[in-house]
């Protein structure tokens, strides 16, 4: 279960407030992926005090609205980041930048797909590059792309290119996910499907055997 | 053997998770959820824990009215406390307090368990002064186990004289809503908005049965 209790002392109308928030939660909380269980409680509460005197929002297309809508943004991304850090048996933070899509829905939506697959996230505890797993989720999201375009990075090291293998320095990838599992880091996988202006991105973490260890201890 | 009773254990003897933000026109500030004006925290050993005496009752207090919103699970299987914020937001726009309690998910618990989130909710909004509709409540925990009501409600007194405005009332806040998370998640930035200057903070748990898809 994922909860969060969101404050602000920003001056914003309740209709606008609620959409916000809605927005920040599909751009944080709702790209953070642990286990694939969606839980039965999940809960964000933001509350807005107004007691900054700031200059009233009422409408979600101001200037100020986009303003606030930033920092609330990256409020919740910031705590969303270090849920999927703090993952059950995590050893790293896995954060999956999709470019290249035709909507921000759809670029998001491959994202969470690549940090949600175990196979990924086996992979980065085996601290093997495996960019085969990586193309596979992103081509079973549900978005359609054309896959002569797809382009995969594994921190600068280049795996994938115009849809086919490049030839790499297997040891340095492998190295760069070592380094981010023995500092409990970020490995950051970067995934282009075109040449759309959509973009989003997801965070999981790696996969290992306490997260097994922890869950067939701790019972529900 | 000292007497286990419920106190407000030093928060800061847990581990706070790095907050990695995105770049971007804010500088990240002390404070979560008491950084911005108006807001107060708590975070007490109340006994509703399985084990060990790290806090498990919090509570985020608003000076005035605040515009309330929220995001909730989309799984069917909802706990009562999901139900209840929903009809609460639904009712009024907007909130005073959110009390969070963490041990018990109070999830499957049928009508009894809804039962046991609106006498929280009444109890506290009797200490805060305010209607209970005010009264926000998330619960974290193991499924099917209603909430430790007796050990709650003793310690509400205690709890609600714990509060502050103070960073330590945030970070403890943010160790009282934990389960197996090994860190605490709490942040807070500022910002312009308009040209004056603008708080937002935070807080949140999570660390198994994690993927979100709140509406």
């Amino acid at each position: 279960t994922m909860l969060g209790v969101i404050t602000t002392d920003a001056v914003v109308a309740s209709d606008v407030w609620r959409k916000m928030v809605q927005i920040a939660v599909n751009r944080s909380f709702n790209q953070i992926t642990v286990d694939g269980d969606t839980s039965t409680n999940d809960t964000v509460i933001a509350l807005a005090s107004g007691l900054s005197g700031s200059p009233r929002i009422s409408s979600l297309q101001s200037h100020e609205a986009v303003e606030l809508q930033a920092g609330l943004d990256a409020v919740m991304q910031g705590l969303a980041k270090s849920i999927a850090w703090d993952g059950e048996g995590a050893t790293c933070l896995i954060e999956v930048s999709v470019t290249g899509g035709e909507i921000e829905a759809e670029a998001a939506k491959i994202a969470r797909s690549v940090a949600s697959s175990s196979l990924v996230k086996a992979a980065i505890y085996g601290r093997d590059p495996n960019w085969g797993r990586i193309a596979c989720a992103a081509g079973y999201a549900g978005i359609s792309f054309d896959q002569k375009k797809l382009r995969v990075l594994l921190g600068d090291i280049l795996l994938m290119d115009g849809g086919e293998p490049q030839l790499f320095d297997r040891a340095a990838a492998s190295a760069y996910l070592k380094k981010s599992g023995e500092t409990h880091g970020t490995v950051d996988i970067k995934v282009s499907v075109g040449d759309g202006p959509g973009r989003g991105q997801a965070w999981g973490c790696d996969l290992s055997y306490d997260y097994v260890k922890i869950n067939a201890e701790y019972t529900t | 053997v000292s007497a286990t009773t419920p106190t407000d254990v030093d928060a800061s003897s847990f581990p706070a998770a790095p907050i990695f933000l995105p770049q971007g026109p804010w500088s990240q500030i002390p404070g979560g959820v008491t950084a911005a004006q108006g807001f107060k925290a708590a975070g007490i050993y109340g006994g509703l824990r399985a084990v060990g005496q790290k806090p498990d009752l919090a509570l985020v207090t608003c000076d005035v009215d605040a515009i309330s919103a929220g995001a909730f699970t989309t799984n069917v299987v909802a706990a009562a406390p999901v139900l209840y914020c929903k009809n609460a937001l639904e009712f009024s726009e907007t909130a005073r307090a959110v009390l969070i309690n963490a041990g018990q998910a109070n999830a499957g618990t049928g009508d009894a368990g809804y039962q046991d989130v609106i006498e929280c909710a009444n109890a506290l909004a009797k200490l805060l002064k305010m209607g209970p509709e005010e009264v926000l409540i998330e619960s974290t925990g193991v499924i099917g186990q209603r909430i430790k009501k007796g050990a709650l409600l003793e310690s509400l007194p205690n709890l609600v004289s714990s509060l502050s405005q103070s960073t330590l009332g945030a970070d403890a806040a943010a160790v009282a809503i934990t389960t197996t998370d090994l860190v605490s998640k709490s942040v807070a930035i500022e910002t312009e908005v308009g040209g004056a200057t603008i708080t937002v903070g935070g807080m949140a748990k999570g660390s198994g049965m994690i993927h979100p898809n709140m509406a």
